[in-house]
């Protein structure tokens, strides 16, 4: 999966 | 979104406001560290920075707005407003010793070697290792308030629910994040030790108080 940029996880 | 990250987000909501109501509500922060407090602050400023960057979703930037107008909150009122009560002599833990290490690891592993992606990076390996002056500060006091050990296990019980929350997101969704999940099995680690004296004393009705 997508991990750089915007990060849907807090 | 899945049950355990819903109730990870929800456990580390409950420490923040456990912990910001018994300051509020004593009038003191004694036996809080503010060095672990600064390094949450420093924590959510470094990863939320994403909030000018990019929409995810309503909840995603409300529980970022909440995190950290509440982390700033809480260093106010230990080094504000009740700073009479800050209980400075026992908080000696050297935060240099977890941020310069931090910091130098955050630029050689990261995923993308960008500056919002690097202090996202900083963010996840500091939060992994931000309670230790708490951890210390107890460990020097032989001693913790009640709230304060129901403070530290819903903040550790946030990170271990965020594990299986990774485990289930890599069965069905084929996601993963090694630096995220190294670094929040290292968090989780370090709280095991806590975690048992909360279990076989607070939750048996005891003051968390350390052997000589």
């Amino acid at each position: 999966g997508r991990v750089t940029g915007g990060k849907d996880e807090l | 979104m899945n049950i355990f990250r819903l109730t990870g987000d929800l456990s580390h909501l409950a420490a923040i406001i456990i912990l910001l109501l018994k300051i509020w509500k004593s009038r003191s922060c004694a036996g809080i560290s503010g060095k672990s407090q600064i390094l949450f602050a420093l924590v959510f400023t470094t990863r939320y920075l994403d909030l000018f960057t990019s929409f995810i979703s309503l909840y995603n930037t409300c529980m970022k707005l909440i995190y950290i107008g509440c982390a700033y909150a809480t260093v106010y009122l230990i080094y504000a407003k009740f700073r009479a009560t800050y209980d400075g002599n026992h908080d000696s833990f050297r935060v240099e010793f977890l941020v310069v290490p931090v910091g130098g690891l955050s630029v050689l592993i990261n995923h993308d070697f960008s500056p919002l992606e690097i202090l996202w990076t900083f963010s996840i390996y500091l939060e992994s290792v931000a309670i230790l002056p708490q951890l210390f500060m107890i460990s020097k006091t032989g001693e913790a308030e009640t709230i304060t050990t129901h403070y530290l296990f819903c903040l550790g019980l946030y990170r271990a629910l965020y594990l299986f929350n990774w485990i289930w997101r890599f069965y069905f969704e084929g996601f993963f994040d090694m630096i995220a999940i190294v670094a929040g099995v290292v968090q989780t680690v370090l709280y095991c030790d806590f975690f048992y004296l909360y279990v076989t004393k607070v939750l048996k009705g005891k003051k968390l108080s350390l052997p000589a």
